[in-house]
């Protein structure tokens, strides 16, 4: 069932922000504040989104890494405003 | 990195010519350069700021350094930083050694140091082959982000979401270049952390760099294959390091090391893993020379003779000192065929290709007193031919996109002696207590900061060039011939193909001054992206302005460097525009047709006016499919498409596949 469902690290990405780099600081928490509430809206609350967000990328990237299950990343993926929902893989030395 | 630049800079006696590079580029002065890496260490004299200035104030980073214990930045090395969380999401460690920018490992500080290393005089390993190490940004300021850790499983120690942070942090920090020598599969552009942030960085007019992978010979292994990235191959240079294995029946054999002389001078008895195995050992097990496998009272004082494989190259003769050999015989099993590599052994040691290595067991097998003696190993230059490429270096065809070659171009990266880590010893053993500040290393991770030392003087140069402009006058500068003036080989010794080298080799002076680029922006790679069929919404998540896709959008007028045709069916058009970046000139076209196919351009006369006027041409490339020379169908041809005005040779590999 859901309440047991496998937990695992996601990226999801979602393009480029509209702010300008000029004002990339000031709008850090602005940009963190907005993925909470876009992920609350997916688990159903702030707090258990603040809990599986682990990186917002809030500068140039717009997205952010977090620790979801495969069904509530499925559905975040359908979503209008995200490019990409992928698994926080492994890259290797070469 | 002691030879490897005067080998692509074609300097005599470590003597810099004024028109060199170096020389134009003020050694990359200005410049900054980001590692995405494990680490740095920040001792080690390549990073250390005697004669440095102030740090550029256009630099935003920092040094991170949580626990105190830990990395001191200045005014080389001016900045380090760490991304750990995505690591540990996955389970990943954390503690002291797993919160900082200290590389504990030695691939981040020789990458960093090959890219943007001082030069080092008297860089040696463990005593042996001095010389100067040297950075291909001397000048460059340099920055760590550490974004690899000790692995957890088999998956692969430098996660996506820490890779992604790094990006932002670099981009905002203020780096000119990116070197990036890491790789996972070959996947999406939008599901591949490499690729979108490497987008980002270029969106930013950061140039970024990253290696090709060491999955080779097999063909559709080139990883880090997005367009916006330089993708680099790994090829020799003209320096081996042998060392000979002469045994008691007058055979002498050439192998390859980097190690000390048995003692004495004198034969020792020879036997193989399988012969020195413990009881409880298979003699598979044994003949690879595995820790635990091995009965120290048969092999004690002996040359052991082990077959490459899971242990006895990684581990660098340790399994087998701690047996009590004396010496290692490593022999390539089939597979690795040819390659052989110069790794710095705990013990004599040579590295034989696997037809000479078959010699060894034959005479082991055959004889009642087998012995044998190693030679210390010595540094031979001018060797020919070279450069080769690796065996290991990845190859194309390009499995996201056949119509883009990757890799883009190749560099040295075997045998590379470049800055180490102080926290352990290159056979990566801890019961090896030595250290050395320098060490060789071979892969792709190698040739790739060659590469971006390179982009720094570029861009220390033209700092008016796109990342697209310095990535085009790198690739069609290339050269695709050897020492001896034929072409160049792959590690099997067979004329090597695009697929291995993309452009060719990497010849920085002539990079300096290309005459024309094929240039491309944002909007290009957008229009690309829309091209691979993504949707006009999602492609708009990337742009900040309004765009759409082109109803035209097509691969085939992707303004490459490369021209690259999949599944040709009678004939196709492809346009593409140069830009003058050199003095007014007339360009005469040439082609070198691929087998089976016919190659026209039109028009084959450009007359440039002025710097920066820009003209497109089209090419006609049409299958004879009504003669009996037609291009086999699957197989890949190739070919190539050269601009000159005499002075300047603008070349595009052709690759085509025929339905």
């Amino acid at each position: 069932t859901p309440a047991f469902a496998l937990k695992q690290s996601y990226i999801v990405y979602m393009g480029v922000h509209s702010h300008g780099p000029e004002d990339a600081m000031t709008s850090v928490s602005k940009v963190k504040n907005s993925h909470h509430e876009f992920l609350a809206s997916f688990l159903g609350s702030t707090e258990r989104a603040k809990e599986a967000i682990f990186y917002s990328y809030t500068r140039e990237i717009n997205g952010f890494a977090a620790t979801l299950d495969k069904a509530e990343a499925a559905a975040i993926a359908r979503h209008p405003n995200v490019v990409s929902v992928f698994l926080n893989k492994g890259k290797h030395l070469h | 990195t002691t030879h490897s630049w005067d080998f692509m800079l074609l300097e005599k006696n470590g003597v810099v010519h004024r028109s060199s590079l170096w020389n134009k580029a003020s050694y990359g002065e200005g410049i900054i350069i980001g590692n995405l890496d494990t680490g740095v260490w920040p001792e080690s004299e390549s990073f250390s700021d005697k004669g440095f200035g102030e740090v550029p104030s256009k630099w935003k980073g920092f040094c991170q350094n949580v626990n105190h214990t830990d990395v001191t930045c200045n005014r080389k090395l001016i900045g380090a930083r760490y991304f750990n969380k995505a690591y540990a999401s996955n389970g990943g460690k954390v503690n002291s050694t797993t919160s900082t920018s200290r590389d504990y490992d030695g691939h981040g500080s020789h990458t960093l140091s090959t890219a943007g290393g001082n030069f080092v005089p008297g860089a040696n390993i463990f005593g042996v082959f001095n010389g100067t190490a040297k950075g291909g940004s001397p000048n460059a300021r340099v920055a760590a982000y550490k974004v690899c850790w000790p692995p957890i499983n088999q998956d692969g120690e430098c996660y996506d979401g820490d890779i992604l942070e790094a990006f932002e942090a670099a981009i905002k920090d203020g780096v000119d270049v990116l070197s990036v020598s890491l790789g996972g599969e070959p996947s999406n552009y939008l599901e591949d952390s490499t690729a979108i942030g490497s987008f980002h960085a270029v969106k930013n007019g950061v140039v970024v760099v990253c290696s090709a992978g060491n999955d080779g010979p097999k063909d559709g292994t080139v990883t880090n294959v997005a367009p916006w990235i330089i993708t680099v191959g790994a090829s020799t240079i003209d320096r081996e390091f042998d060392t000979y294995v002469e045994l008691h029946n007058g055979q002498r054999i050439k192998g390859t090391s980097i190690s000390k002389a048995l003692p004495g001078g004198r034969f020792y008895p020879l036997i193989s893993g399988a012969q020195g195995k413990a009881a409880n050992a298979s003699a598979a097990d044994a003949m690879l020379c595995k820790g635990g496998t091995l009965d120290p009272e048969k092999v004690k004082g002996k040359i052991l003779a082990c077959l490459r494989g899971e242990n006895a190259r990684v581990d660098k003769g340790m399994q087998a000192a701690l047996a009590g050999a004396v010496g290692m015989i490593l022999c390539n099993d089939k597979l690795t065929g040819n390659e052989i590599i110069a790794d710095p052994h705990f013990l004599p040691a040579s590295h034989l290709t696997y037809k000479d290595g078959l010699a060894v067991f034959e005479y082991i097998n055959s004889t009642d007193d087998p012995m044998g003696f190693i030679t210390p190993s010595t540094e031979h230059l001018n060797t020919k031919p070279a450069p080769f490429m690796a065996a290991f270096s990845s190859r194309g065809p390009n499995k996201v996109t056949p119509e883009i070659l990757k890799p883009d171009i190749t560099a040295p990266g075997v045998n590379i002696i470049a800055a180490f880590t102080g926290a352990k010893s290159p056979t990566e053993n801890e019961l090896d207590k030595r250290r050395t500040a320098f060490t060789t290393e071979s892969g792709t991770s190698m040739s790739c900061p060659h590469v971006s030392g390179v982009v720094g003087l570029l861009k220390k140069l033209h700092p008016d060039w796109s990342p697209a402009a310095i990535k085009s006058a790198i690739m069609t500068t290339g050269k695709t011939r050897d020492n001896t003036v034929n072409p160049m080989l792959n590690g099997s010794f067979v004329k090597a193909t695009p697929f291995s080298y993309g452009a060719g080799h990497i010849r920085p002076n002539r990079a300096m001054d290309p005459g024309l680029v094929y240039d491309l922006n944002v909007n290009d790679y957008l229009d690309f992206l829309c091209a691979l069929g993504y949707n006009q919404s999602t492609i708009q998540l990337f742009s900040k302005e309004p765009f759409s896709c082109p109803s035209n959008a097509s691969l085939l007028n992707f303004n490459y460097p490369s021209i690259t045709i999949s599944h040709l069916s009678g004939s196709v058009t492809v346009s593409r525009i140069v830009k003058n970046v050199g003095s007014p000139a007339v360009y005469a076209a040439r082609i070198r047709q691929p087998h089976g196919i016919s190659v026209s351009v039109e028009p084959n006369i450009l007359k440039f006016e002025r710097t920066g006027e820009e003209k497109s041409f089209q090419l006609t490339i049409r299958n004879r499919i009504d003669g009996a020379e037609g291009a086999p169908p699957g197989d890949y041809v190739f070919g190539e498409l050269l601009w000159s005005d005499g002075l300047h040779y603008v070349r595009s590999p052709i690759v085509v596949s025929s339905n």
